[in-house]
């Protein structure tokens, strides 16, 4: 899942 | 890092230095919907919170800091220094009638039920409509000055990117997340019109003036 601490997208 | 990626942050980073170099070249913000750059600042302002909690790359964390400080930069320039050239006759698209629902869709879908998470997807959808008081505002007046049109152009361009930047990812990453994706696809599409007229009219070297 793409949370808070692995988006590294702005 | 793909480059689809760095082009999309590099053509959001041209919009943002296109429509600062407009207001203050011309010092004046007329035709600039105040209602969509204040949207945009609480998009940066609610996406970024995790600048003091995750630290990612030098980029990310320059980047966040130039997005959310230029977004705030542009609204004080609008509502403060050029408060007199700035057109809110014009600006007439009520925003609540996108900020209610963006934040009821946030917190109905989202990846996970906390504070961080519901304010970046509460961003995400935000910033799929953000545009729309100033599309709104283009199609009142029927016309933008040609830098105007360059700055949507930037703006508009900077997610598309990222739409190429997702395929990639998928295809050799087996990254993809739906809210971003979907949300991104919704923003581009609004911006379909625009770029029509922006390839038939702006890049001709006519001003960018719709059909009564």
């Amino acid at each position: 899942r793409y949370s808070v601490l692995t988006k590294d997208e702005l | 890092m793909n480059i689809f990626r760095l082009a999309g942050d590099l053509s959001h980073l041209l919009a943002i230095i296109l429509l600062l170099l407009k207001i203050w070249t011309t010092r004046s913000c007329a035709g600039v919907s105040g209602k969509s750059q204040i949207l945009f600042a609480i998009v940066y302002v609610t996406r970024y919170l995790d600048l003091f909690s995750n630290f990612v790359s030098l980029y990310n964390t320059v980047m966040k800091i130039v997005f959310v400080g230029s977004s705030l930069g542009t609204v004080y320039l609008m509502y403060m220094k050029f408060k007199a050239t700035y057109d809110h006759n014009h600006d007439t698209f009520r925003i609540e009638f996108l900020l209610l629902p963006v934040a009821g869709l946030s917190l109905l879908i989202n990846h996970d039920f906390s504070v961080l998470e519901i304010l970046w997807t509460f961003s995400i959808y935000l910033e799929s409509v953000a545009i729309l008081p100033q599309l709104f505002m283009v199609s009142k007046t029927g016309e933008a000055e040609s830098i105007t049109s360059h700055y949507l152009f930037a703006l508009g361009s900077y997610r598309a990117l990222y739409l190429l930047n997702w395929v990639y990812r998928y295809y050799f990453e087996g990254f993809w997340d739906p809210i971003a994706i979907v949300a991104g696809v919704v923003q581009t599409v609004l911006y379909c019109d625009f770029f029509y007229l922006y390839v038939t009219k702006v890049l001709k070297g006519k001003k960018l003036s719709l059909p009564a």
